[in-house]
């Protein structure tokens, strides 16, 4: 039984349902403890104004992230894989049914922290974050390539803590130039807020395009 | 065709190989970029004298581990996956064969980053060595409970840069207790070497109970 043939199906599916709806969805896919959902917890209230956000959060263990993502008044799923590695097409298709989709245009999905699995399940969205922290060295876009290679854009983040850091910026930018010359990179910190404007204009226009 | 069950026969087989030959087996398992190969990397120059290492290498794609490991003058074998998320015991069983096994008393596997798949694999290991820098977060014990229960020890790494940092210490070292009451918690620096001695000398005397 072709298990990618039955995820493909599931995500076409997805596909026509947010279509239908004028819905944006974008895939959040990074390591454990990149900064994933600090991230979301600074654009969310900062784009809340402009667009009307849901999360479907995956994780493998606990509500925590869907319980700090709940805290900022948006809709939140909280998906359980209970040890399963990344989320699947058909996990994504029943969650969303369970949204207010009329009263939706963007569905941010948090996948389970795994820079493997997760990029090797399409779930329907419209396009694939990749997302860095300057923590885990400069190298990772060649040693995890796929989810660089398939990623829309990729956001290096926890700039604050470049001085303190062995972290080569330049060398980084490289290799993900060289993995996907048409992604643009962007670099910030939910810390401080450095680089969250061009982030955030990026991402508005980006949904606005794919709804 | 029960494939964890294959797994477990490989796993077998390798236990069997390396008791027969007096040799302890480290399986290193952590999220990406948490710090493992840098640790490494302190590690054996200081032990080199008083144990013969080999390490195996496990990524995805690239040898760029292997190499930083190599110019510490011990056996290496990279075993690329090609897009597996995890090493599996028959292919670490293959590779053991290649070692040079009359002349070592340790081998430590570096497993492929990943907080989720490896900890599900038994590659014939006397124990897993759970990795978790201070930049992930203390939530990652209770998130990603597979790893921490399971391992014999638990290394929190990049000490140096709790200053800059939000991670909670004691929370942390609380989860890992009551997800593995019984495995001791060493905090180090590769940076700065703090906390490499106590590290160091519980290593090794797990190293010689082991083999
Ligand atoms: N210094 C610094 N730390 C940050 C930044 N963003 C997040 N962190 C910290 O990084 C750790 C992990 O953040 P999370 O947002 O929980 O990471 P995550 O990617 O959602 O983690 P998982 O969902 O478990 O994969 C926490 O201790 C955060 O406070 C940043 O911009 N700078
Ligand atoms: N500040 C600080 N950075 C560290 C420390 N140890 C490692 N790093 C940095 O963390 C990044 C990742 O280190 P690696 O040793 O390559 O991590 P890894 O776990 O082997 O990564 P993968 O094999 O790809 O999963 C690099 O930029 C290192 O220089 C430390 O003790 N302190
Ligand atoms: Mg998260
Ligand atoms: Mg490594
Ligand atoms: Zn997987
Ligand atoms: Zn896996």
């Amino acid at each position: 039984r072709d298990l990618m043939g039955a995820n493909a199906e599931w995500a076409a599916k997805t596909r026509a349902l947010l279509a239908e709806r004028s819905i944006a969805m974008v895939n959040v896919i990074s390591a454990p403890g990149s900064g994933k959902t600090t991230l979301l917890e600074r654009m969310i209230p900062a784009l809340a104004g402009r667009l009307r956000f849901a999360v479907l959060e995956g994780d493998l263990e606990t509500t925590r992230d869907a319980e700090r993502l709940d805290a900022l008044d948006i809709p939140v799923y909280q998906l359980l894989t209970g040890g399963s590695c990344h989320l699947e097409a058909k996990l994504v298709h029943h969650a969303l049914l369970d949204l207010p989709l009329d009263d939706l245009e963007v569905v941010i999905v948090e996948n389970v922290g795994n820079l493997v699995c997760p990029a090797e399940f399409d779930i329907g969205e419209a396009g694939k974050l990749a997302i860095l922290s300057v923590t885990e060295g400069e190298d990772k876009p060649v040693k995890y390539p796929l989810l660089f290679h398939e990623a829309v854009a990729a956001v290096i983040t926890k700039i604050d803590l470049l001085p303190y850091v062995p972290f080569k910026l330049e060398e980084c930018r490289r290799y993900l130039a060289q993995t996907n010359p048409a992604a643009p990179v962007f670099e910030v910190s939910s810390l401080t807020g450095a680089g969250m404007d061009a982030w955030l204009t990026w991402f508005t226009a980006f949904v606005a395009a794919h709804r």
